[in-house]
C-alpha cells in the first residue's frame, strides 16, 4: 500500500453527493456509496455522515470529459474515477467518469460495479495511494465485481497504519471484514518482561511475535495501539511460537517452526503448507531468519552457525554452514531473533538475545559499539 | 506530451507512451530531451511500472505488461511527482 501523507484530522466524516448517475436508481446509488464507505468505517474509527444543502469534507459527483477539476475524463473505458486526498476545498472530493455504464451488484464486462470502485475511490480520500498488490482494493485496475468482496490484509493494514483500529464495532454492520479484528490486549501478555520468538521486518513495519501473539511497530519504541494481536486471527492456520519469519524477496512472508516452514501471500496460506524445513537445507529448530534486500539471499541461524539460501535458485550456498563468529563480529550465538531495519536514512542489522539487542554495522562488519543494550526499553515503550 | 511521428522511434508506442505519463511514470518536465533520451525514459518508465506490479522487469512492452494497462482503471497516478527530481519516487 501507498499512504499519501494526508488525512483527516477528525474521525467524523461528511460527505455529500452532488448528483447522480442515471444508470442507477438514487436509492441504488445512496446503497452502493454507503457500502462503500462501511468497508472503511468497520475497520477504523472512522464514521461517515451524508449531509446535505451544507458542505461536507467529501463531495461525490458524476461528471463527464472536462469537469473543471483540470483532469479530465476519457470517456467509456479508461479512466473511471478519480479522488483527491484529504483536505480542505476539492480535498476528499470524489469523482466518477460518468461516461461509464455503472450497474451494481453485477459481474459485467460491459459495466462497471459502482460500489467496487466508490470504495476504491473514497480509499483516496482517506489518504490511501495505489496498491502495488494486484489483489487489493487500492490497486488501480478494476477487473470485476467481486461478490465475495472483504478488504485484505494491504489495504487493511494501509489504513490502520492512518487512522488506527476501530475497537467498538458498531452494531448493525452490515459488512464484516473476513480479516483481522484485532483481539482486546491481553493482560497476561507482558512485552516486556520476555524476548520475542521471532521479529520480521514486514512491509515497512516491524512485527514482535511471542508466544500466540505478535505486535506491530511503525515507529522505534512505538508499538501500535490495539496490540497484541493473536496471530491466527492474522494469518489463519499458523501455529504460535514460530521460531521465525521474514518477508521474501518477491512480498511473500515465510514462517518457520520446527521442522516445518509456511508460506503466506497476504494474510492468506499458499497451498500445500507447511511444509517439510529440509527443502531448504536447514534443520529443525532454526533461531531466526533475515532477508538480505532484493538479492534474494537469506541468512538462517541456529546455534553457532549460519546459512546463507539463495532464493532465486532455491538452494542453500555454497561453503555454508559457517560460525556465526567468522563473519558476524560480536554477534552472540544461540540468538532468539534477528530482523534488518531501515532507520529513515540507512540499514541495520539487529540481533536479539534474551531481553538485549546487539546492533551490527553493516559497513563496518562488526556490533556498533555501546552494545548489547535493553530490547524493551529502546524498541518496545518499556520503562 | 506525446511524441511526434518524425520524433517517436518505432519502438514507442504513443498510447503506452501516454498511459506511462498520465500515471505518474514519465515526467514531462522536459519536451526539449533527445530522441534517445525519451527512449530511455520510456524503457525505464517501463521498467518501473513493471517492477511496482512486480511483473517480469523486461523493459519491454510485453503481453503481460500491456494486459494489465489495457484494464479500466482509477484515475489517480501510481507515482506520486514532487517538485524536484530527486524527490519523485514510489509512495510505499
Amino acid at each position: 500500500y501507498s499512504d499519501s501523507g494526508d488525512k483527516w484530522d477528525h474521525e467524523d466524516i461528511t460527505y455529500r453527493i452532488l448528483n447522480f448517475t442515471p444508470d442507477l436508481t438514487e436509492e441504488e446509488i445512496v446503497d452502493a456509496i454507503e457500502r462503500a464507505f462501511k468497508v472503511w468505517s468497520d475497520v477504523t474509527p472512522l464514521t461517515f455522515r451524508r449531509v446535505f444543502n451544507v458542505p461536507g469534507d467529501i463531495h461525490i459527483q458524476f461528471s463527464e470529459y472536462d469537469h473543471g477539476d483540470g483532469v479530465a475524463f476519457d470517456g467509456n473505458g479508461g479512466t473511471l474515477a478519480h479522488a483527491y486526498f484529504p483536505g480542505n476545498g476539492i480535498g476528499g472530493d470524489a469523482h466518477f467518469d460518468d461516461s461509464e455504464i455503472f450497474s451494481v451488484f453485477l459481474s459485467d464486462d460491459d459495466k462497471v460495479d459502482l460500489f467496487m470502485v466508490a470504495a476504491h475511490e473514497f480509499g483516496h480520500s482517506l489518504g490511501l495511494g495505489h496498491s502495488s498488490e494486484i489483489q487489493a482494493l487500492m490497486a488501480p485496475f478494476y477487473i470485476a465485481y467481486d461478490p465475495e468482496f472483504s478488504l485484505g490484509y494491504d489495504d487493511l493494514h494501509g489504513i490502520q497504519s492512518i487512522y488506527g483500529i476501530n475497537s467498538d464495532p458498531r452494531p448493525g454492520d452490515r459488512y464484516i471484514p473476513q480479516r483481522p479484528q484485532p483481539s482486546p490486549p491481553d493482560p497476561e501478555v507482558e512485552r516486556c518482561s520476555k524476548s520475542f520468538n521471532a521479529v520480521a521486518f514486514i512491509r515497512n513495519e516491524l512485527f514482535l511475535f511471542k508466544g500466540k501473539n505478535f505486535w506491530r511497530m511503525r515507529e522505534q519504541g512505538k508499538p501500535l495501539e490495539g496490540y497484541p494481536v493473536e496471530m491466527g486471527q492474522f494469518w489463519h492456520g499458523l501455529p504460535p511460537k514460530i521460531d521465525a519469519a521474514y518477508e521474501r524477496h518477491d512480498g511473500k512472508i515465510v514462517f518457520l517452526k520446527g521442522s516445518h516452514y509456511w508460506i503466506y501471500e497476504g494474510v492468506d496460506m499458499d497451498p500445500n503448507y507447511p511444509r517439510p524445513l529440509h527443502e531448504f537445507g536447514l534443520p529443525a529448530d532454526v533461531d531466526g531468519a533475515l532477508p538480505w534486500g532484493r538479492t534474494g539471499k537469506t541468512y538462517f541461524f541456529k546455534g553457532e552457525i549460519y546459512w546463507r539460501y539463495d532464493e532465486y535458485e532455491n538452494r542453500m550456498d555454497k561453503g555454508y554452514p559457517k560460525p556465526i563468529k567468522e563473519n558476524w563480529f560480536g554477534v552472540p550465538n544461540n540468538i532468539d531473533a534477528v530482523f534488518r531495519h531501515y532507520d529513515g536514512y540507512s540499514w541495520n542489522t539487529y540481533f536479539i538475545r534474551h531481553r538485549r539487542y546487539w546492533r551490527f554495522d553493516e559497513s563496518l562488519g562488526q556490533v556498533d559499539l555501546g552494545f548489547p543494550r535493553n530490547f524493551g526499553v529502546d524498541w518496545m515503550g518499556c520503562k | 506530451a506525446p511524441l511526434s511521428e518524425e520524433d517517436a522511434p518505432s519502438e514507442i508506442t504513443t498510447g503506452a507512451f501516454a498511459y506511462l505519463s498520465k500515471y505518474g511514470y514519465i515526467r514531462n518536465d522536459n519536451p526539449q530531451a533527445s530522441t534517445i533520451r525519451r527512449l530511455e525514459d520510456y524503457h525505464s518508465a517501463i521498467r518501473n511500472f513493471q517492477q511496482f506490479y512486480r511483473l517480469p522487469e523486461t523493459g519491454q512492452m510485453d503481453e503481460e505488461t500491456s494486459r494489465l494497462m489495457s484494464y479500466p482503471r482509477c484515475g489517480m497516478p501510481d507515482v506520486i511527482q514532487r517538485g524536484d527530481q530527486d524527490q519523485t519516487r514510489f509512495r510505499r
